[in-house]
C-alpha cells in the first residue's frame, strides 16, 4: 500500500507526455520530484475523474504483466485505489522496459475530474515509492538508459519552452555556474536552507531549516509562522480562505526575498514570487501549519534551473 | 542516453475548479490540506 497526498496538485501547471504499453498509449503526467510512483487511470476505473481522462487498457498492450499487487493513493478528498503492473514506458526517446506502473481502478471525489493531467510520474528517491514499485528513473539507471544518472528541469513563465532533460545538464537554460547542494535525506530531494532574509533581516528559517525541491508543488511552502512573517514583510494580506493577496500596484516597490542555501544567496524578486490573474495579484508563498518542512516549488524552480543528481546525491541550482 | 521532454504550462486545477464554480467549496473544505506535501509511501 502506498499513500501519497495529492492535494497540493491544485496549482500544478507543468505537464508532459509519456507513453505506456505496446503499442503505446498516451498520457499527460506531472513529472513530480516530490513523489516516486508512476500511476495513470485505467479502463477498470469508472469514476468521473477517470472517465474524463486517458485510461490505460492493459488488454491492448502486448507487453503488460499484472503484478497481483494493489496500490492505494491518498487524496485530500478521498483515496485512489489501483493495481500494480509492469509495462514498457516510453519517455521521449527512452524506452523503459518492465517498468512498474500503477493503474487506478477507483478515484472517488469529483475534484480531479477537472485536472489537465491524467497521472503522476514520480522522480524522487525509491524510499518514497510503494513496496513493489521501482521509480521510473531508477529503472532507467539500472538499465543504463541514461547518459548520466541525473536529470534537470527548466520551467518557463510562458506556456511553451519548459523542459525536463533526463541524463544531461543543459547550459543553454542557465547563466553563470551551477552551485551544488548535498541532499540531506534521500527520500525527497531534501537539503538544508541556511536562512530567509528580506532587506538583510532574517524573517524565516532562523538557524536553518530543511527544504525539498519539488516540481509537483506550484507554490513556495513553509511553516505557517515563518510564511506569515514573509507575507508581512512583502505586504501581502490574508483572505477568507487563507490565500494571500497583493495590491498589483505595489509590485514594483516590493522587496526581494533571499534564500541562502549552502552559503550562496538565491534572491526571489517580486516578479518571481507573485502571480497575476484576471487583474488580481497573489503571493506565491503559502503557509502550512502542519509541517516544519519547506517546499521550494515552481515559484523557485522558474527562477533557478535545477539539476537533480542521483550519482552524487546533490542538487544543482543556477539562475535560469 | 539524453532525453528531452518538453513540458507545457497548462491550466491549473485551481483555475479549472474556479471556472466550474467549485473552487470556493474546495478551499472551504480542504483549506488545511491544500499546501501539504507528504508521502507515506511504502509504509
Amino acid at each position: 500500500v502506498a499513500s501519497e497526498s495529492l492535494t497540493n496538485y491544485l496549482d500544478c501547471q507543468y505537464f508532459g507526455k509519456i507513453y505506456i504499453g505496446t503499442p503505446p498509449q498516451e498520457f499527460t503526467v506531472v513529472f513530480d520530484t516530490g513523489s516516486s510512483d508512476l500511476w495513470v487511470p485505467s479502463v477498470y476505473c469508472n469514476s468521473d475523474a477517470c472517465q474524463n481522462h486517458h485510461r490505460f487498457d492493459p488488454s491492448k498492450s502486448s507487453t503488460f504483466q499484472n503484478m497481483d499487487k494493489s496500490l492505494s493513493i491518498q487524496y485530500g478528498t478521498g483515496s485512489m485505489q489501483g493495481l500494480l503492473g509492469y509495462d514498457t514506458v516510453t519517455v521521449s526517446n527512452i524506452v523503459d522496459p518492465h517498468q512498474t506502473v500503477g493503474l487506478s481502478t477507483q478515484e472517488p471525489g469529483d475534484v480531479f475530474t477537472y485536472s489537465e493531467f491524467d497521472g503522476i510520474l514520480g522522480l524522487a528517491y525509491p524510499s518514497l515509492a510503494s513496496e513493489y514499485s521501482v521509480p521510473v528513473f531508477d529503472n532507467m539507471m539500472d538499465r543504463h538508459l541514461v547518459a548520466q544518472d541525473l536529470f534537470s528541469v527548466y520551467m518557463s513563465r510562458n506556456e511553451q519552452g519548459s523542459m525536463l532533460t533526463l541524463g544531461a545538464i543543459e547550459p543553454s537554460y542557465f547563466t553563470g555556474s551551477l552551485h551544488w547542494i548535498p541532499v540531506t535525506v534521500q527520500e525527497y530531494w531534501q537539503f538544508t536552507v541556511d536562512s530567509v532574509t528580506v532587506d538583510g533581516v532574517v524573517v524565516a528559517c532562523d538557524g536553518g531549516c530543511q527544504a525539498i525541491l519539488d516540481t509537483g508543488t506550484s507554490m513556495l511552502v513553509g511553516p505557517g509562522s515563518d510564511i506569515f512573517n514573509i507575507q508581512q514583510a512583502i505586504g501581502a494580506t490574508e483572505d477568507q480562505y487563507g490565500e494571500f493577496d497583493i495590491d498589483c500596484g505595489r509590485l514594483s516597490s516590493m522587496p526581494t526575498v533571499v534564500f541562502e542555501i549552502n552559503g550562496k544567496k538565491y534572491p526571489l524578486p517580486p516578479s518571481a514570487y507573485t502571480s497575476q490573474d484576471d487583474g488580481f495579484c497573489t503571493s506565491g508563498f503559502q503557509g502550512d501549519y502542519g509541517s516544519q518542512q519547506w517546499i521550494l516549488g515552481d515559484v523557485f524552480i522558474r527562477e533557478y534551473y535545477s539539476v537533480f543528481d542521483r550519482a552524487s546525491n546533490r542538487v544543482g541550482l543556477a539562475k535560469a | 542516453g539524453i532525453s528531452r521532454i518538453p513540458l507545457h504550462k497548462g491550466k491549473s486545477l485551481r483555475k479549472a475548479l474556479k471556472e466550474h464554480g467549485l473552487l470556493e467549496d474546495f478551499l472551504k473544505n480542504h483549506r488545511h490540506a491544500v499546501s501539504r506535501k507528504h508521502s507515506s509511501s511504502g509504509v
